[in-house]
């Protein structure tokens, strides 16, 4: 799965999702990714989000849009509310995944809660890149 | 606010010798947004754009490169959504389109839908003008290969009609076949 989220200068957000599915998928199972509020979301008043994973799980807990909820009506930042999302994910349904998003004064979220992810992202002319925790 | 561009590109255990096609890929993308947005193109302009790029790239799982279904064929999912009206488009279970996020933008831009889904989708996404490739061109090496292994650890093996079933499935449908009344 690939994923985008985007922010200009007066605060638009705009998120997307694309995905192959899981290898072996029966054919028709559609995952979280074109679910909106579960592999994708955005909202200018809170965040853009896009996810990757287990489509099940994320679509049981509504990923998207719990992570926009934590950081619109309880002030988290995008990176705590991703990271509280997937601890209920795992807590409550299994699975595991990651989860970028961009709220509305910027600040970016990262994370993941399997081994790793593969991410990168460009501001103010400079590249960010990484795939392993800590990167 | 800095316009800025923020992409994944799958998430689980990546094999060694992917991490450097991850790492390309994603930053081949970034550049791709990131340019999208310096030059005044939307936010949405700047998120299709960076996904069309992941697509278009086999070390990913979508579009080119994306993962094979039970019976060996290619179903792809896509979705964008706009921050200031909430606006939503989507696809689901496409074949054949190149790029399903330019479908899902369609469909946010087109019709009062949010989502379209199956074999209608994948018709109607054409005669919207949506990029199409044969099913080949989505078939990677690498997917073939972990398709070919999900097969092998789930016990699958072709059945006479050329599916793929278990041993299981495949005694209990010759029963069926069998019974006469």
């Amino acid at each position: 799965t690939v994923g985008a989220v985007a922010i200009d200068a007066d605060g638009n957000i705009a998120a997307g999702t694309s995905t192959g599915g899981l290898t072996g998928k029966l054919p028709g199972r559609v995952g979280d990714t074109p679910g909106i509020g579960h592999g994708v979301f955005a909202d200018n008043d809170s965040v853009g989000v896009s996810g990757t994973g287990v489509g099940e799980s994320f679509m049981k807990v509504g990923v998207a849009r719990r992570v926009s909820y934590l950081v619109e009506k309880t002030g988290l930042s995008p990176n705590d509310a991703i990271t509280e999302t997937l601890d209920y994910m795992a807590q409550r349904v299994g699975g595991d995944g990651g989860v970028i998003a961009i709220d509305g004064a910027g600040n970016l979220g990262i994370g993941w809660n399997s081994n790793q992810m593969s991410w990168a992202y460009g501001r103010n002319g400079e590249l960010h890149y990484g795939v392993n925790r800590g990167e | 606010l800095m316009p800025t561009i923020l992409v994944h590109g799958g998430a689980g255990d990546i094999d060694e010798d992917m991490v450097i096609r991850k790492f390309n890929g994603t930053k081949a993308a970034v550049r791709q947004g990131y340019q999208v947005l310096m030059d005044g193109g939307s936010v949405m302009d700047a998120v299709m754009e960076t996904i069309k790029v992941l697509e278009d790239n086999p070390a990913f799982n979508a579009g080119k490169g994306a993962a094979l279904t039970q019976p060996g064929h290619i179903e792809t999912d896509a979705s964008i959504m706009r921050g200031s009206d909430l606006a939503a488009g989507s696809v689901a279970s496409v074949s054949g389109i190149r790029n399903p996020i330019v479908a899902a933008r369609k469909v946010l831009e087109q019709t009062p839908h949010v989502q379209l889904a199956g074999d209608s989708a994948s018709n109607w996404a054409v005669d919207q003008g949506c990029e199409t490739e044969d099913e080949d061109y989505f078939i990677t090496l690498h997917q073939y290969e972990y398709w070919l292994q999900w097969l092998a650890d789930h016990n699958m093996t072709k059945s006479t009609s050329g599916e793929y079933k278990t041993m299981n499935q495949i005694e209990t449908m010759d029963k069926w076949k069998n019974q006469k009344s």
